[in-house]
């Protein structure tokens, strides 16, 4: 359902 | 309440300051100096001769944007990962616009009532397109008393950060280990007002503050609502999907 902000929080930290 | 050590907030207040640092789109240096560039004439009236619904779509975008800084500024806090996904979701969804307004005040020039927007510094007038005049107007308004606090940059940091981790928000799994969170954050914030020196009342200032985030972004809601109720396929096929998930 929220997929986008599941793919930034998943997303290793810059 | 928990029973935390000086170190233990230092070191929180620390991580929280360096995550606002490390995330915060504009450096503060960078918005000062930019502050003397506002839109001319001629580009305001390009703003307000924008079809509502272009207008609507490049606000959309921008705030987006800043929201992607605000998740980053999430994941860098100590025990924020470690909440639940589901909580991590709920405290983004309804936090990340009002962690977005909080930082506004970086990019607000109070003489000229204007704030850094697409390159520029803007009044309301150039958001005139929009058709939400009494939003716009109150969004002014928080940046203005938001910055006759004269935040300092850590102090902005952790009060971004207990926004953000607001245990009161519907839908928390883990409503506990949020308020753990938040409380620590509060001392943290504490903990900073007193080394900077702040007056008594600045806490009970920042704590309207909050309030006043609830309101603007009901507000933006139901703005939200009532554009997509004319324009539902703009909104549907042009706006940022990270929009759409966060307030669809």
């Amino acid at each position: 359902k929220h997929k986008i902000l599941h793919q930034l929080l998943q997303n290793s930290t810059s | 309440s928990p029973t935390v050590s000086m170190a233990e907030l230092e070191h929180l207040a620390q991580n929280i300051s360096k995550s606002h640092v490390e995330t915060c789109q504009y450096l503060r240096e960078e918005l000062q100096q930019l502050s003397w560039q506002a839109f001319l004439q001629d580009e305001v009236d390009g703003y307000q001769s924008k079809p509502r619904e272009v207008m609507w779509q490049l606000c959309a975008i921008k705030i987006t944007e800043a929201i992607q800084y605000v998740v980053e500024f999430a994941k860098r806090i100590d025990g924020f990962m470690e909440l639940c996904q589901n909580d991590q979701i709920v405290l983004l969804k309804a936090g990340s616009l009002e962690v977005v307004f909080v930082r506004m005040c970086r990019a607000f020039d109070t003489q000229n009532n204007t704030v850094y927007f697409d390159g520029k510094y803007a009044g309301p007038d150039v958001f005139k397109a929009l058709g939400c005049d009494d939003l716009i107007t109150s969004v002014f308004d928080f940046a203005k008393s938001m910055c006759s606090l004269h935040l300092s940059e850590d102090e902005i940091a952790l009060f971004s950060a207990f926004v953000l981790l607001s245990a009161d928000r519907t839908w928390l799994q883990e409503k506990l280990q949020v308020e753990k969170l938040q409380q620590k954050t509060q001392l943290a914030l504490q903990h900073v007002l007193q080394k900077n020196q702040r007056e008594d009342g600045i806490l009970s200032k920042l704590r309207c503050k909050v309030s006043a985030l609830r309101s603007l972004c009901a507000r933006h809601s139901e703005n939200l609502s009532a554009f997509r109720a004319v324009y539902p396929d703009i909104v549907r096929s042009h706006f940022p999907p990270l929009y759409k998930e966060l307030f669809g």
